[in-house]
């Protein structure tokens, strides 16, 4: 038996926004330990790795390890059909092919539920080694998705280069070229305002402006965005969610051809 | 002209 309750179901909303662009489908492994989801996007450039915790659960019960292949647009479906304050339940018995998804009104005089099909996904999970990285910068959520819409106006790649001064956002296209630096913050009253640096060696990698774009659908999970970059490797942009865990994407950087 | 390189170069299947 599976059964996940959140008081607030906005965030499972958030997370699936986060995800429907890059994935048409996932599959949601569950355990003890709470929710994982590892999937590449369909041109296999970029991964997606979420961790929910079991303990930012209202209720969390899995007394069998459960593997749920879902179709994230029929999951959307059902998720617009719960108000952002809804209660939602979620559950299901082991080796089940199907969920249930209840959504209860905070006065419980509205109750709903929706049960929705699994279906089976050959899942190649891929080991991500440990990493130490040379550049680690923080910045608003909010921040990064403007710069990368600003500059996928430019071109198709974006160029990050992060030094011990600041990091710089660069694109090139037809119309033109176009930079933005971001300096590290000296002073800001909120925490989650702040861009800060760690900076072992300085790094310059490129990116599909594209993929960066589909990553920024996360904002809306947190209020800052943590990019680690090392040379040759592929970038990592986590959002943190909450008392929950986190959303990380990976992406492969573009070299000379 | 940049190459898009596959994430699966990087991360070992487990």
């Amino acid at each position: 038996m599976f059964e996940a309750r959140l008081v607030q179901c906005s965030m499972l909303k958030k997370v699936l926004e986060a995800i429907k662009e890059l994935l048409n489908e996932a599959t949601f492994d569950c355990s003890d330990a709470g929710i994982q989801l590892q999937a590449m996007d369909n041109s296999h450039v970029s991964l997606v790795s979420l961790n929910l915790r079991s303990d930012g659960f209202d209720k969390y019960r899995c007394d069998r390890n459960l593997s749920m292949g879902i179709n994230l647009a029929s999951m959307t479906k059902i998720m617009k059909c719960a108000g952002n304050d809804d209660v939602l339940t979620i559950k299901a018995q082991d080796n089940a092919d199907n969920v249930m998804f209840m959504f209860e009104s905070q006065n419980q005089e509205k109750v709903s539920d929706y049960d929705m099909k699994l279906i089976n996904l050959d899942q190649e999970h891929l080991g991500i080694p440990e990493t130490d990285y040379s550049c680690i910068i923080k910045m608003p959520s909010g921040e990064f998705a403007r710069i990368c819409r600003d500059l996928s106006q430019f071109g198709e790649s974006v160029v990050i280069s992060c030094t011990k001064e600041g990091v710089k956002f660069s694109a090139a296209g037809d119309v033109g070229a176009a930079n933005i630096k971001l300096a590290q913050t000296a002073n800001v009253d909120k925490e989650e305002e702040a861009v800060t640096i760690e900076m072992q060696e300085p790094v310059t990698l490129t990116f599909a402006c594209r993929y960066l774009n589909s990553f920024t659908k996360a904002t809306a999970l947190s209020p800052q965005v943590q990019l680690s970059m090392s040379a040759d490797v592929p970038l990592v942009v986590e959002y943190k969610i909450g008392d929950f865990g986190h959303i990380r994407y990976y992406l492969a950087p573009k070299i000379e051809e | 002209k940049n190459k898009q390189q596959s994430i699966r170069n990087f991360f070992k299947k487990k």
